[in-house]
């Protein structure tokens, strides 16, 4: 199966619904510097259940759209990623999560709302190891994966097996 | 456990000369160059480590910490791809891993990508246009400046003459 | 050391926001971003620190951490230049720092270095070709294939047109 | 003043005696991945006196020419860089360090060995604060310095006092 396209409700830079895609085997995103490109690969990591910390988010209230430093303080405001998987029979999958107005996450598979552990056995059954994060490279990172000391091999390794 | 991991080690530095040696061959080094993973300590692999070591075509040094910014950024691929080999997830996302390569090593990254993109979707943020000239769709995105946020445009490069 | 320490601060703050507008003004902002540097205690300034922001055009937030790579570059620029023009030294040495910028903001930072390169003497290494259309000497760095070993050539860019 | 031309003598990737420059008022380093760019730049920051670690190498004899491992551990090697300096009146003023044979350090100003006191007070006057470094940018830094904590701004700031 493939990612077939992402729907972004006010996520980070991107303000009120914006659908994504479609996405093919091979796509490349450009854009200038802060025009919002590595804040597309957060909204996919955030659906996919990778930490806020990695996402360049203190909270998850970070990562809601705001259009200045006061709009961010407002409470009770959302922000929602779905993504849309196609297997390989061609049917839909749906992945969701939301930021709710309370400041805490929800998940839902095809629009039915379960807890972390079903969304990522679900996950897990189509070969994304959300915890190993051996498919995500993020903006900076990839130099450091050569330096890593022999223990931190290791340890890499392991959350693979 | 300890199974399961040496089952893991076998199958990728089975695979990482492979993969190194595709990201390395050139014209003039039609080998390319050459990478290994060892275990530090063949008895207790958890308690020591794995030493990952990769020599570019021309050279002949073992150390990692020798090796230039591009030189460091080509190997620690190989080891991506080649730890990504073992289990693999549908899809992989690479945000400018190409920002310390020189157009040659661009290119036969993207070329090596391109290769594998059937059976692995891949979605790669860069500056440069090397990449974009061999995907398949690109998504353009830009600042609306009216409300100064994010906004997209997908393309479908299939459509236009083959890259 | 106190008076000394303010002097500094006071001309590098001074400073920081004409570079920054500098290097971030465009056609489309002809005023550019701001940044400035802020004692976090104005009465101890040695047990605390001094808080840099730094904000781009479009951007409305103070929070440094939600700078994209290339915003981020750009305000460690301008915070480097700063610095620099309290205690100028005769000259810059800068290791491919414009990694993680865009076409337009090498440009920009390229035309800066240009533009304050009399009495000031800068040296930039570049995979990026928008560096040595400004600059007015290259030197280009190749691998003697026989020996494996370094090799320059120097090029008096200021033979052919003015770029 | 500024920076005339560099003469390198076994100095890292650089084989022999290599004359590099002149180099002018902008002047532009280009190549390849791993042919030499950041290695001229550690020659011009070794002669200023800089660490060894801030050079990619353990000791200083890492910095010394090697054709491959066994040669690196062969004794009596040596290698210098010259770093020629125009004065503004039109004089060069000859900076030169050493690794010597022994594996230690040798500084000359105009050919004539002086120790670093001496060698580093006359980079002072010309406005070279090599502790400060605020002229220096390695390979990869660039982005580090605009995350620095407030404390460690402070830091850098009390360098150059
Ligand atoms: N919650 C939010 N609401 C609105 N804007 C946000 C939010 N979080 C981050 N941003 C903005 O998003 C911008 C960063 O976008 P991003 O990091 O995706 O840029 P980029 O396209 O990757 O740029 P580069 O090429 O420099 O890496 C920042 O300027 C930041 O102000
Ligand atoms: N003492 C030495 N003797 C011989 N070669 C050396 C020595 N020290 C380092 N090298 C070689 O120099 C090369 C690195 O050169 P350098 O870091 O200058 O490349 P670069 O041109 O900056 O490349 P990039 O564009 O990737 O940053 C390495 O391949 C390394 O093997
Ligand atoms: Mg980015
Ligand atoms: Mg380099």
């Amino acid at each position: 199966g493939k990612i077939d396209r992402i729907e972004l409700e006010n996520f980070k830079s991107y303000k009120g619904h914006q659908v994504i895609g479609p996405f093919f085997d091979f796509t490349a995103i450009i854009g200038p510097n802060g025009s919002g490109k590595s804040n597309l690969m957060d909204a996919i990591s955030f659906v996919l259940g990778v930490r806020t910390s990695q996402l360049r988010g203190g909270q998850l209230k970070d990562l809601i759209y705001a259009f200045d430093d006061r709009e961010k303080e407002q409470g009770g405001r959302r922000a929602s990623v779905k993504l849309v998987y196609r297997l390989e029979n061609g049917t839909e999958l749906l992945f969701t999560r939301i930021i709710t107005g309370a400041g805490g996450s929800e998940y839902m598979i095809d629009d039915r709302v379960v807890n972390w552990d079903d969304y990522n056995a679900r996950l897990k059954s189509l070969g994304i190891l959300v915890k190993a994060r051996n498919f995500l490279v993020f903006q900076g990172d990839v130099e450091s994966i050569a330096s890593k000391t022999p223990r931190e091999l290791t340890v890499l390794l392991e959350q693979i097996c | 456990r300890l199974t399961r991991f040496m089952e893991a080690l076998e199958h990728i530095s089975g695979n990482i000369d492979k993969i190194y040696k595709q990201l390395t061959k050139s014209s003039r080094h039609p080998l390319g160059g050459s990478a290994y993973l060892n275990l530090e300590n063949e008895e207790e692999p958890f308690l020591h480590g794995i030493k990952y070591s990769a020599m570019p075509p021309t050279k002949r040094f073992r150390d990692m910490e020798q090796l230039s910014g591009g030189e460091k950024t080509v190997a620690a691929l190989a080891l991506l791809f080649s730890i990504h080999s073992y289990k693999p997830s549908p899809f992989f996302i690479l945000d400018e891993v190409d920002a310390a390569l020189d157009n040659l090593n661009v290119a036969k990254v993207a070329g090596f990508i391109r290769s594998k993109s059937n059976g692995l979707q891949s979605i790669v943020i860069s500056l440069k246009d090397t990449f974009y000239h061999k995907a398949e769709a690109m998504v353009g995105v830009y600042k609306d400046f009216q409300t100064g946020c994010s906004r997209t445009l997908t393309f479908d490069l299939t459509k236009f003459e083959e890259s």
